[in-house]
């Protein structure tokens, strides 16, 4: 086969399952990059999972060396490592870099804009592609997982693949950490935030103040301007400050570095008051217009 | 660049070297890999405020489901996936319970018949990295339809 992976610099181990890197087809001159890990118990019972990480704009080449992948990469950049919790233990594991622009994934006019649904029909296309290449794989039960903006890439390529045409044994999809609901995202943030002791009473209830009525809050979309500011300040504690937002209790690796493909993330995430996160970015803290009282 | 807090400089090294990418069968023409990418971020457009509508379409097509959170992360927290499932209007089919991995609570979940919501107790944002056992024990139970 003209993609497989007969060896890999810095591998010391001799890898009990077979693996493949190359192009599935997505749309016209829109080639995603996929690895694939055959099971290391039974490759033609066990499942066929994709794993798709999100961003938009994350490579799920994340998931493969620094999650749930057969190996990672030490710290030197050099050598691999097995994980002994890897998912191709009891599956065969796709990991595909969507969409055209992430990673290895390109696109012969370089032109990158596009949206969910765009995304979804590539991912689809690209998973015929797939099994064009590997036919064998067309009866083994399959999974869909994403990981957060994979939030949205999973069930919405979920659907396709459960209303297409294509004979997939489509069994049922999952989703890590994902962004389901902007609203929902927004609001329990509020409380997390209080709950976890990042806010302290003033902000709380200020926030109570401004963005409650009759027992009902409303942190996400509130008209009146001094709830934004003050979700905003919020917010930015929780992302401005020097916390590690991916793990309350873990150190920020690396410092405190932005990856501006990451505070848009951000702004994906937080619609509404995303024009005011670059300000909050280069702020260290509340903006100054805001006085906590 | 990396996203703050995230150090992918070992799987950027080893990527971008000649070698490795030629045993991955990586045209030679494109640009070095990195984690994110910023011509995708900027042009991209959601579509979806919510993928409610999504759900309970794909389960009343009788498809598995399952939400599950590292409960310390704050770019997309616990409490909003919870409340997210919960908001589908599914019958709930388990009380909201611990789930065990190595003789330690590993976390706990709810069923809504096809769906689960299940938290992994002390993880981040990215399970398999900071959890890796208990991930790999819920991957097992959700892809063998067993218990948690």
């Amino acid at each position: 086969a003209p993609d497989e992976v007969t060896n890999l610099p810095g591998m010391k181990f001799k890898p009990n399952y077979r693996q493949w890197s190359g192009y599935l087809q997505a749309r016209q001159g829109k080639f995603l990059h996929y690895w694939f890990v055959t099971s290391q118990r039974d490759p033609v019972k066990d499942p066929l999972v994709l794993w798709l990480n999100g961003g938009p704009g994350c490579s799920s080449l994340d998931g493969f060396l620094s999650e749930n992948g057969p190996f990672h990469v030490n710290d030197n950049g050099a050598s691999l490592y097995e994980n002994a919790f890897s998912w191709n233990k009891i599956a065969n594991v796709l990991y595909v870099e969507s969409p055209a622009g992430v990673g290895f994934s390109y696109s012969d006019d370089k032109k990158y804009a596009t949206d969910d649904d765009q995304v979804a029909d590539d991912n689809y296309k690209a998973l015929q592609s797939f099994f064009a290449k590997f036919p064998n794989f067309t009866q083994n039960e399959f999974f869909i997982f994403g990981e957060s903006y994979g939030g949205i890439y999973a069930p919405t390529l979920s659907l396709r693949v459960a209303t297409g045409a294509a004979k997939i044994n489509f069994k049922g999809f999952a989703v890590g950490n994902g962004l389901s609901s902007f609203a929902l995202n927004d609001q329990s943030l509020i409380y997390f935030g209080y709950y976890h002791g990042l806010f302290g009473e003033d902000l709380w209830r200020d926030l109570n103040i401004n963005c409650c009525e009759k027992g009902s809050c409303n942190f996400y979309n509130s008209s009146s301007d001094a709830c934004k500011t003050l979700v905003i300040v919020a917010f930015g504690i929780v992302y401005n400050s020097g916390l590690n937002e991916y793990a309350l209790y873990l150190d920020c690796e690396g410092g405190r570095r932005s990856h501006r493909g990451y505070e848009r993330t951000m702004i994906h995430l937080f619609k509404n008051c995303g024009k005011h996160m670059h300000t909050l970015k280069f702020s260290d803290g509340a903006p100054s217009s805001v006085s906590l009282g | 660049e990396v996203p703050p807090c995230i150090n992918s400089t070992a799987q950027m090294n080893w990527l971008n070297r000649g070698d490795v990418r030629k045993a991955l069968h990586i045209p030679a023409t494109l640009p070095p890999w990195d984690l994110c990418s910023d011509d995708v971020g900027e042009q991209y457009t959601t579509l979806y405020s919510t993928v409610k509508d999504v759900y309970l379409k794909l389960i009343s097509l009788g498809l598995r489901a399952l939400v599950y959170n590292g409960d310390t992360d704050m770019a997309c927290n616990f409490l909003g996936d919870q409340w997210f499932v919960e908001d589908l209007g599914l019958e709930a089919t388990t009380k909201y319970q611990t789930w065990i991995h190595d003789d330690q609570i590993a976390g706990f979940y709810q069923q809504f018949g096809n769906i689960t919501f299940l938290t992994v107790k002390g993880a981040g944002h990215m399970v398999p990295q900071w959890a890796p056992g208990p991930a790999f024990h819920m991957f097992q139970s959700f892809i063998t339809n067993g218990y948690y």
